[in-house]
C-alpha cells in the first residue's frame, strides 16, 4: 500500500517536526540546515523520504515530499512554480505508464495529500498562502493545518480558525473534501464528521523531545510555565489529523487523486 | 523630554502589543484590521502616535512610528525603501532648522531607536532581516527583538540568540552599542552590562490582558498547560528591555542618534 504526502509552507514552521511525530521517524536526521549566506541564495527545490511504517497490521510505504526553500526569500514570486511542476510531472509519469504497452506495474508517485503549514501569526490567511493555494487546488487535495499552535492561546484559535475558513471562502480556494456521510450513518458518525470540518485548520502542535508530564513520558514541550502534550486533545487537533491521514481517509485521499485530480490532468493532456 | 521609537518587523509578529505592554497605552485602539484583499494590495506605510507617559517622576513625550505592511507581500523586494526615506526626512527636517534663523524651538523627530521584531520560527536570520539591518544601520539605533519567545523553550532561546548574534557579526550588521562601563564602575555594574549584551537579541513577550496567577492579577496569556507572565523574568527578557529604554539608555540612545547618525547625515549632505 502506497501513499504520498507533500508537506508545504515557510521553513521553520515545524513541518519535519511534525511528520516525524506522526510517523514516529527521523526523515531528517541527515538535514544540513544552511548558514544564513546559503539561505540568502535559496531556491524552493523538492526533497524526497520515503518509509515503511506499520499500522494496525497493515503494511504502509509512505513517501515524504518536502519543499524547503519556499516563500523564504525577499522575493518570492512564483516560487510555487516549482511545486505545481513536480505534481504535474508526477501525473504526466503516470499517463505515460498507463498509455504503455505493460500496464501491470505501475508505480503510483502522485502526490495523494498537501499539508499545507498557515503561519499562527497572520492576522488571516498571507498573500502567499492565497496564491500557493490557488496554484495547486485543482491538482492535489488540500490540507491547511495551522502551525505551532502552542503559540496561541484557545481562543486565538477559534478565532483564527473561523477567519481563515471565511478568506479561503472568499478566494474560491477548494479544500479536501471529506466524503458526505451516508444517508444511513448512525448519529456518532455525522457528529464527528462535523467535528472534523469545524477543525479546519487542524491546530498542530509537533515535537522530537520526550518530557515527563505528571509521571508519565509524552512527546512535548517543556516550557518554564508548563508542559505542552502532543497527543493531548486539549492542546491540539494532532490525534484528530493522525487518526483522519492514517485510519479514515487514507483510501479516500488516494481515491479523489485518482478520479479528480488525475483524470483533470489527462482530459486537458488530451485536449491539448 | 521628548523621544522617538519605531517598530519595524513583519505584521503579527506582536509589534502593537509588545508598545502597549511597555508603557501601558492603548494606542492601537483604532487601528482597522485588513481583510485579506486589501492585506494583498497592501503597500508599506508608516503610522504615527505620541503619547505623554510619566515615568518616576519624568513626564516624557513618546512618540512610536509603526511600519505596517512590511514584509508582508509575495514580493518584498525594496521594501525597507519607505522606511530608510522616512528616518532621512527626519534627518532633513532638523538640518534645515538647524541652519535657520530661529534655533530656539527645534522640534526633534529624529527617530531615537528602532526594535526590529525577528520571528522565533526562523532557522536565524531571514534575507529580509538581513537586508532591512543592513539598510538602516548606519542611519538608527537597532535593537533587535526575538518577538513572541513564549513560542520558544528556554533552551531554544538561547541557541538561538547565540546564532542569531553570529550572523548579524558575519553580515557586517551594527546594532545599538551599549556603552562600555567606565574605568571606576563598581562590579555589580559590570556584571549588569555583559548580562545586557549577552541578552540580545531581547525575548520579549506582550499581551494586552490580565489573567489571574496564583491569586495575583498579572499581565500575561493563559494556555490550558499554564501560563505566561510578561514581567517575570523567568519568561522573558521584558523587564530588562523596559529598563533598558525607559530607565538607563534613553539619554545615549538619544546622544548617539544626534552625535553620529545624524552627523554622518549632515556630513553626506555637505560633501554632495
Ligand atoms: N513552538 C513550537 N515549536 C516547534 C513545534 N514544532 C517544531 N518546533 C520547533 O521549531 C523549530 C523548527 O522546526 P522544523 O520542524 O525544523 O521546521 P521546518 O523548517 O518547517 O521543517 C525546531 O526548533 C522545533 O523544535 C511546535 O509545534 N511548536
Ligand atoms: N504567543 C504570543 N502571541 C502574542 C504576543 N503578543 C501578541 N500576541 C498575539 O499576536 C496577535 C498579533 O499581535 P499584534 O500586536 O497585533 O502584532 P503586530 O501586527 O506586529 O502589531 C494578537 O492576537 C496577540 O494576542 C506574544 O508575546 N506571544
Amino acid at each position: 500500500f502506497d501513499f504520498t504526502l507533500m508537506v508545504a509552507g515557510e521553513s521553520g514552521l515545524g513541518k519535519s517536526t511534525l511528520v516525524n511525530s506522526l510517523f514516529l521517524t527521523d526523515l531528517y536526521k541527515d538535514r544540513k540546515l544552511l548558514n544564513a549566506e546559503e539561505r540568502i541564495m535559496q531556491t524552493v527545490e523538492i526533497t524526497k523520504h520515503t518509509v515503511d511504517i506499520e499500522e494496525k497490521g497493515v503494511r504502509l510505504r509512505l513517501t515524504i515530499v518536502d519543499t524547503p526553500g519556499f516563500g523564504d526569500a525577499v522575493n518570492n514570486t512564483q516560487c510555487w512554480r516549482t511545486v505545481t511542476d513536480y505534481i504535474d510531472q508526477q501525473f504526466e509519469q503516470y499517463f505515460r505508464d498507463e498509455s504503455g504497452l505493460n500496464r501491470k506495474n505501475i508505480q503510483d508517485n502522485c502526490v495523494h495529500c498537501c499539508l499545507y503549514f498557515i503561519s499562527p501569526f497572520g492576522h488571516g490567511l498571507r498573500p502567499l498562502d492565497v496564491e500557493f493555494m490557488k496554484a495547486v487546488h485543482e491538482k492535489v487535495n488540500i490540507i491547511p493545518v495551522l502551525a505551532k499552535a502552542d503559540s496561541l492561546t484557545p481562543s486565538e484559535i477559534r478565532v483564527k480558525k473561523i477567519r481563515i475558513r471565511d478568506e479561503m471562502d472568499q478566494f474560491g480556494i477548494k479544500i479536501y473534501h471529506f466524503p458526505d456521510c451516508d444517508s444511513d450513518s448512525d448519529e456518532d458518525f455525522r457528529q464527528h464528521d462535523q467535528e472534523l470540518r469545524d477543525s479546519i485548520p487542524f491546530a498542530v502542535i509537533g515535537s522530537n523531545s520526550v518530557v515527563e508530564a505528571k509521571g508519565r513520558r509524552v512527546r512535548g514541550r517543556l516550557y518554564p510555565w508548563g508542559i505542552v502534550e502532543v497527543e493531548n486533545p486539549a492542546h491540539s487537533d494532532f490525534l484528530m489529523l493522525r487518526n483522519m491521514l492514517v485510519r479514515t481517509h487514507m483510501q479516500d485521499l488516494k481515491d479523489v487523486t485518482r478520479e479528480i485530480h488525475y483524470e483533470n490532468y489527462r482530459v486537458q493532456c488530451i485536449q491539448n
